[in-house]
C-alpha cells in the first residue's frame, strides 16, 4: 500500500491511498485503503490521513475517523490521537501497520507498530527526509 | 511557503536482516523521486489534491511498492487494486476497489470524485469511468513483477505445508 497527505500553501488538506492488497488474498477481498474513514481521510478542520497495514483491523477500528474524532471532540493533538490509535487501539486487537498524517498547521506524524514503514516528508521550509525503519 | 507533504510506501518493509545496502539505497531513491513529484506541485502553488495525486501516481509507477505496477498477486495469480482520494475542504472523496487495468488507480479514484456523484465504485462500472475519462490502461504484463510472483508462490506453498508465518513483508508486499 502507498499513500500521500499534503497541506498546500493555502492551508488546504488532501489524502490519497492506493494498494495491490495482500499477497495471495482471496478474489474480492477489500482492505481499508479505499474505505473513507478507515484508510483514507481528509478534513481541513483536523487532519489528512493515509494508512497501511492489516486492512481488516483498520476497518474494524475506523482508524482515520477515530483520529479525526479524538481531535474534533476531545481537542487532542494529531500526535496524541494518532499515537493512541496506532499504539494502543490497533495493538489491542492484534493489528499491525502505520499511517502518515498531517494537521491543519502542517505538522506531520508517521506512527507505526511494526518493524518499519517506507516513508518520507518535505516541508516548504526546506526540511526533507526519507526513512524505512 | 507553508506547504507540507508526507508519503508512505507501505508498512510491509523487508526485515532488517534481509535488507541489502543496494535495496535500501534504491528504496530511498524511489521515495526521493516521489517527494519531488509531489513537491513540484506544492512549490508551484498547486493544490494539496494535485500534490497527493501526483505523489501517489509516482508511487504506483515504482515497482518497489505494493500498488500499481508493484501490486501483489491474489491467490488466483491476478491483480485487484484499490485506491482513494479525499479533499479536506468539503470532504469530497472518490474511491475504487477490485480493479485492474488503469495504470494509475489513484487517477481513477479522483475521476470517480470529479465525474460522478458517488464516492466508492467497484469492478466494471469503475473501469467504465476510467475509459470515459481517457485514463491510460495497461495489460497484465505491465503489472507483472517476478518478485511479487515469487512471493505468491512462496505464500501458497507455505499455506499448503501449514507453515504460513505472519511476515508483514510478504503479506503486504
Amino acid at each position: 500500500t502507498v499513500g500521500a497527505v499534503a497541506r498546500d500553501a493555502e492551508g488546504r488538506l488532501a489524502a490519497a491511498t492506493s494498494t495491490g492488497g495482500m499477497t495471495a488474498k482471496r478474489a474480492g477481498r477489500v482492505g481499508d485503503s479505499p474505505v473513507i474513514g478507515a484508510g483514507t481521510f481528509a478534513d481541513d478542520g483536523t487532519c489528512a490521513i493515509s494508512a497501511t497495514g492489516d486492512g481488516e483491523a483498520f476497518l474494524r477500528l475506523s482508524v482515520a475517523h477515530e483520529i479525526d474524532a479524538r481531535m474534533r471532540l476531545r481537542g487532542e493533538s494529531l500526535r496524541s490521537a494518532a499515537e493512541a490509535v496506532i499504539g494502543s487501539d490497533l495493538e489491542a486487537i492484534g493489528g499491525s501497520g502505520g499511517l502518515i498524517a498531517i494537521d491543519r498547521d502542517g505538522a506531520i506524524v508517521t506512527p507505526y507498530n511494526c518493524e518499519g514503514m517506507y516513508r518520507g516528508w518535505v516541508l516548504g521550509s526546506g526540511e526533507r527526509e526519507t526513512a524505512i525503519y | 511557503s507553508g506547504y507540507s507533504l508526507a508519503i508512505h510506501g507501505g508498512a510491509g518493509v523487508l526485515p532488517r536482516e534481509r535488507m541489502t545496502a543496494e535495496r535500501e539505497a534504491a528504496t530511498h531513491a524511489a521515495l526521493g523521486r516521489v517527494l519531488s513529484a509531489g513537491e513540484a506541485v506544492l512549490s508551484g502553488g498547486g493544490s494539496a489534491l494535485d500534490a497527493v495525486t501526483e505523489a501517489v501516481a509516482a508511487l504506483e509507477d515504482e515497482p518497489l511498492f505494493n500498488a500499481g505496477r508493484g501490486a501483489v498477486f491474489t491467490r488466483d495469480g491476478k491483480h485487484e487494486m484499490d485506491a482513494a482520494v479525499m479533499v479536506g475542504r468539503d470532504r469530497s472523496a472518490g474511491a475504487v476497489a477490485g480493479i485492474c487495468g488503469p495504470r494509475n488507480p489513484v487517477r481513477l479514484a479522483r475521476a470517480v470524485m470529479e465525474r460522478t456523484s458517488h464516492v466508492l465504485m467497484i469492478g466494471e462500472g469503475a473501469l467504465g469511468i476510467a475509459r470515459d475519462a481517457g485514463l491510460a490502461f495497461e495489460d497484465d504484463a505491465y503489472f507483472f513483477t517476478q518478485e511479487r510472483w515469487d512471493s505468491l508462490q512462496e505464500t501458497l506453498r507455505m499455506e499448503q505445508s501449514g507453515e504460513l508465518d505472519d511476515d508483514p513483508a510478504r503479506r503486504h508486499g
